[in-house]
């Protein structure tokens, strides 16, 4: 029990610090067991420095900063125990282009040795750009929900429609 | 076991049967604003044994039947089936979750009936559940931002 | 005390019946006081039906749906008791393109018969497009942000550069 | 009156001088994720009189000051300046805020040192505030969404 939890805290915040510093490019993290000695107990602080900006709680970055760090922790909680199937809505609406590139770039690296299907829910053309398939929900009819195979030029003008 | 494809029928704004296919590496799903795009993660959720309304928007879980529009009566039945593959791609094992207005839900593995219990262990042997960290919500990401300490540790628990 | 929140209640409640209307091209929605009969102590609930869609309250509806209520209600606030400035962070994040363009449909609305100045941070290219003016926050130097003016035109690089 | 410009110095990214004009109508504020944006919104709630180091992400008010690079030191002192015009777009009064470290706030209008109350109560006047509804923070929608509607009443006495 508190063997196997403190192996697995090793091994996610072992990938936390990686994807962390491919994320952010450069910088440094780590994860930090607190308010308890017993790794069944203690809570999860994310302890985390930018490049070029000194180490401190999340709770000091900006908006985009923070959401970079979850993504790179449940990543890194994922990687420990891969699932057979991964679905993300959403996660990449605080970031940047340069943000959102690195995001995908970090997804192709982790699906490179993984069965691992994505589901990936998005607003940003970026992320649909680089998606292997897209498909489109509409609402033709209000209230009822349809699904249809989006042709990945055709990714923005399904963005547009209402 | 592969997760191979999905079959949503009466499930909130899904109410026509629909079937989405879960491809190898990444498939996209957009669309606008409040067409079904989350009820999606909602219903694979749900059909791996999700437990509580709450954590699927609803009040109860009667929430997730088709509640009708201007156009179309409510329905009194919604279901979900999921289909697993094996390494030929053949579907070998298909999972579903059926609720009747005020009659509660019902599990099936191949079309037998089983207990809640039994379809979530089987997803348990696959590494994966409705809570698991590899299923990111649309808070999920502010939550754990937002969490103390003690609340975001159980993250490390669906690791472990 | 009593009366004056009162009044400013229904104040909000209409901007916000109208404001809704117009952000979700229809449908119907309005606040309620609940869990109390004294305005002074009673709690807000928010009951919204998009067009075509039961009336529910705010839980049930989905991430865009929700953040665009929530926009139509600190408008009625707003318009309610006015300020001289209104400062906007990143609000359009969850928004689809069509409603990105109400939203900014709605702000020129309201800036029509107000003096107030809008200060508006954004990631979304058509919010800055849609925008009097525009300056860019960088980091040329590490940890250091510097204020730029911004192009019209250069918007995009302006979003893309690191 | 007018909110003409805000000068911005030493506090929290903006180490050097930097002025942001405050112009009729709308003015977008764009850049990378990290690079100052909500830093702004926080320097106007600052020097508007925010009272809690919390609500403007820090855990005490020094927070506030620019804290250091790799290749700049930390500084001791923050200063935010807010001038706001009479109707002929003259700067007929000049609301200033400073932090020293380990010292604490001063308050000047007009270059004349006031108490925070009536740094407050003149924006009172004007009918804005730190804690106003006109100024939403990056999470305030997401906290709508998401409070309990005791907690949501808060935005009603805002407009009372
Ligand atoms: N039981 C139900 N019956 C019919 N419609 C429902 C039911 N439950 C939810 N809905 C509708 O489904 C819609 C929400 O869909 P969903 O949350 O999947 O949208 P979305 O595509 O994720 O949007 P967003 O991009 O804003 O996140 C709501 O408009 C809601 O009215
Ligand atoms: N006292 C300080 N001294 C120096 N830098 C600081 C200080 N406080 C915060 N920062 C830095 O300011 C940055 C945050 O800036 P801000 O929140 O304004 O970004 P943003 O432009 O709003 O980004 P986003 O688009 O992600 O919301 C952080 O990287 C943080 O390290
Ligand atoms: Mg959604
Ligand atoms: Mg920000």
């Amino acid at each position: 029990g508190r063997e196997r939890m403190t192996k697995s805290f090793e091994s996610v915040n072992n990938y936390f610090k990686e994807f962390f510093v491919t994320l952010f490019d450069g910088g440094k993290a780590h994860l930090k067991l607190v308010e308890s000695e017993d790794p069944l107990e203690a809570g999860l602080e994310i302890m985390v420095s930018p490049p070029g900006k000194k180490l401190q709680s999340m709770s000091l970055l900006s908006g985009g900063e923070q959401a970079l760090a979850a993504i790179a922790l449940l990543f890194a909680v994922f990687k420990t125990n891969p699932a057979p199937i991964c679905v993300l809505d959403e996660v990449d609406a605080p970031l940047d282009d340069s943000n959102v590139h690195k995001f995908c770039d970090l997804i192709e690296r982790i699906i490179d040795n993984l069965k691992t299907r994505f589901l990936i829910i998005t607003h940003n053309t970026i992320t649909m750009s680089r998606m292997n398939r897209l498909y489109g929900v509409t609402m033709e009819e209000k209230g009822v929900s349809q699904l249809v195979s989006v042709d990945l030029e055709r990714a923005s003008d399904m963005k547009e429609a209402v | 076991m592969d997760f191979s494809r999905i079959r949503i029928t009466g499930f909130k704004s899904f109410v026509d049967p629909t079937e989405l296919k879960i491809s190898q590496g990444t498939t996209g799903i957009v669309g606008p604003n409040g067409c079904g795009k989350s009820n999606i993660v909602e219903s694979l959720k749900w059909v791996m044994g999700e437990s509580s309304a709450k954590r699927i928007r609803g009040s109860e879980m009667d929430d997730v039947i088709f509640n009708g529009t201007d156009r179309r009566p409510s329905r009194n039945l919604a279901e979900v089936q999921l289909f697993l593959a094996d390494n030929d791609g053949n579907d070998e094992v298909v999972v579903s979750r059926r609720i009747e207005r005020e009659l509660g839900s019902r599990y099936l593995i191949n079309g037998k009936d089983v207990r809640a219990r039994d379809l979530q262990l089987l997803f348990a042997d696959e590494n994966i559940g409705s809570q698991s960290t590899a299923l990111v919500g649309q808070g999920k990401i502010g939550s754990i931002i937002n969490s103390k300490p003690q609340e975001r540790r159980s993250i490390l628990e669906e690791a472990a």
